[in-house]
């Protein structure tokens, strides 16, 4: 465990932390997308396939446990929660992201470190994360203004992955054998997707003016 | 390394 990992770790976990509190805070899930939260449950499902067949430490496992918890719950709250259920707004978030699960689990079956179960699966959920967040911007790039505990949920989400590369950087010139060479691809599309949204993010923090993306 | 190495990162 190296510095980087720990912050981008910290820093997912803060983005969950942020969008538990405004879907229950606020019981509200306006500006968020039902197509993210389902792509990021799918994530976490196929990646920690060796949740309960490999022990690497408690932090490991209850991270683990966390993220698909967090994941799962967000998703049964936006479809059968009374009163969350009602700000959805089905119409703004239309992305077909099983495209994107179709897509990469394609990719995952011809570009894997070995073609077995678990590193097919863990591929795929590497792609799939990399473009998890698209159904996402694509509805705040709809709905126009951004409220802030969505805009910093996104925010951090994007941020996490950034740390994951430093990560893999100094990984690489600290281990001898280190080669993650799908992690970091797939890390350097996942963070770049995030690059026009940080810009803008950076424009109204600057400006101290209201989160607004050019539709 | 096995390929299937354990994948200490989340």
């Amino acid at each position: 465990m190296n510095i980087f990992r720990f912050a981008g770790d910290m820093t997912h976990l803060i983005s969950i932390l942020v969008l538990l509190l405004k879907v229950y805070a606020t019981k509200s899930c306006s500006g968020i997308s039902l197509k993210t939260q389902e792509l990021y449950g799918i994530v976490f499902l196929a990646r920690y396939l060796d949740l309960f067949t490999d022990f690497i430490s408690v932090y490991n496992t209850v991270m683990k446990l966390v993220f698909i918890g967090s994941s799962l719950a967000i998703v049964w709250c936006m479809r059968f929660h009374r009163v969350v259920k009602r700000s959805y707004d089905r119409d703004v978030d239309t992305f077909r992201h099983y495209f994107l699960v179709g897509g990469c689990f394609l990719l995952a079956l011809f570009v894997h470190e070995k073609f077995s179960f678990r590193e097919v699966f863990w591929a795929f959920s590497i792609y799939l994360e990399a473009v998890a967040i698209l159904p996402q911007l694509i509805l705040l790039q709809r709905s126009g203004n951004v409220d802030n505990l969505t805009g910093q949920y996104v925010l951090f989400l994007g941020a996490y992955r950034g740390f994951y590369i430093l990560n893999w950087i100094y990984r690489y010139f600290t281990e001898d054998q280190f080669s993650r060479w799908i992690s970091c691809v797939s890390g350097l599309v996942q963070t770049a997707l995030y690059a026009d949204f940080f810009y803008y993010y950076f424009i109204s923090w600057k400006n101290n003016a209201k989160l607004k993306l050019p539709a | 390394v096995d390929a299937d190495s354990v994948k200490d990162e989340l």
